[in-house]
This record gives structure tokens, C-alpha cells and sequence, in this order.
């Protein structure tokens, strides 16, 4: 599971 | 992504256009709650922040693009173009009682106590219950015209087909994002009780109106 907090979803 | 997720942000485009077109055509935004659109264009500014940041598609930008300048349109239509026809006294929700728990709890719950990640988690929270101040006015002027309920459908059935979406990725990504799951829940909850005047009443031809 990556933690780079980037979300993807809108 | 998945048909869910698609539909999903067809569904909540739609309700987007469907408002703006309203307003525009009938030259006026009567039954419509600027509090409620003003907490959306709060939501898509904290939430989309990373537009500044990180590229994740084409799609995915041009989609936010498209939101936040809707929303802003949308704002600009209600208080500056046709702020004559704003239906101001029966818009008397109080946002405060919203925005300042709202702030605390993704203060309080978030993913990661960074700037960008309370705003986006700030951003999740207030979405679920922006709807209130429109819902609200709704339940005070007892009625809602129809194009306005084809709006609010289009716009809860984005969340409601957002769940699934998360039931897919959980299946199939190993995806699994509680805050949003948990907000989204609350947010299509919220519409539920109009899910059903919907269905009951506006698909069968009749005008929504609630019993005095």
C-alpha cells in the first residue's frame, strides 16, 4: 500500500 | 477504473450541467440554495488543491477543471447574474453549524496531518453534508420544481454509485479508503428520504411536494 497521498478519484 | 466510478462522475457532471442549464434557461435560480452551492465550490477547491501538485491523467485533471469552474459559474449565475431572483429568506440554513465541525473532525481524523491532507479530508467531510442547506430549503418551501429534483438525483446517485465503486476496488485493487467510504455513506444516506419522493412521485409524473 503506497502513502504518497495522491488521490485519484474526484 | 471501473463502470462505477465512471458512471458515477457522468452522474455528478450531470447534476452539475442540469443546474447550470436551469439557471441559464429559466434566467432564474428560484428553489435553488446558493449556501449549498457556495459549500461546493468550497469543497472542489480544498479537495482539488493537487491540481497544483501532481499529475494523475488527462481525465482526471480536465474533470476538475470542469467542476470547479462549473461550481464557480454556478455561484457567479445565483449571486451576481440573477441574484434578483435568489430565494434568499427560505435559504436560512445556518453553514456554520456545518463548516466548523466539519474543520474540526478532519483536523481530528485525517490520513496525514499534512496541510494538503486536511484540506482534501476537510473537503470529504463537508461534500457529504453540503446538500443540507438545499435539502433544507426544500423542506421549508415545501415543493421543488422538477428539474431541480432530476439535479439532487443525479447528484446523490454519484455517492450512491461511488460506494460500489469502493466495493469493487476493495474486491478487486485491495483499495480501501475509510474516511471517503464513511463520508460517502453519510452523504448518500442524507439523500435517501428523497431517493424515495423521487421514485415516488417525480418518475410518475407528479410534482414534488411535501405534506404541510
Amino acid at each position: 500500500d503506497s502513502d504518497d497521498d495522491e488521490h485519484d478519484e474526484l | 477504473m471501473n463502470v462505477f466510478r465512471l458512471t458515477g462522475d457522468l452522474s455528478h457532471l450531470a447534476a452539475i450541467i442540469i443546474l447550470l442549464l436551469k439557471i441559464w434557461k429559466s434566467r432564474s435560480c428560484a428553489g435553488i440554495s446558493g449556501k449549498s452551492q457556495i459549500l461546493f465550490a468550497v469543497v472542489f477547491t480544498t479537495r482539488y488543491l493537487d491540481l497544483l501538485t501532481s499529475f494523475i491523467s488527462l481525465y482526471n485533471t480536465s474533470m476538475k477543471l470542469i467542476y470547479i469552474g462549473c461550481a464557480y459559474a454556478t455561484v457567479y449565475l445565483i449571486y451576481m447574474k440573477f441574484r434578483a431572483t435568489y430565494d434568499g429568506n427560505h435559504d436560512s440554513f445556518r453553514v456554520e453549524f456545518l463548516v466548523v465541525p466539519v474543520g474540526g473532525l478532519a483536523v481530528l481524523i485525517n490520513h496525514n496531518f499534512s496541510l494538503m491532507e486536511i484540506l482534501w479530508t476537510f473537503s470529504i467531510y463537508l461534500e457529504s453534508v453540503a446538500i443540507l442547506p438545499q435539502l433544507f430549503m426544500i423542506s421549508k418551501t415545501g415543493e421543488a420544481e422538477t428539474i431541480t429534483t432530476h439535479y439532487l438525483f443525479c447528484l446523490g446517485l454519484y455517492r450512491a454509485l461511488y460506494l460500489l465503486n469502493w466495493i469493487w476496488r476493495y474486491y478487486f485493487e485491495g483499495f480501501l479508503d475509510m474516511i471517503a467510504i464513511l463520508a460517502g455513506l453519510v452523504q448518500t444516506i442524507l439523500y435517501c428520504d428523497f431517493f424515495y419522493l423521487y421514485v415516488t412521485k417525480v418518475l410518475k409524473g407528479k410534482k414534488l411536494s411535501l405534506p404541510a
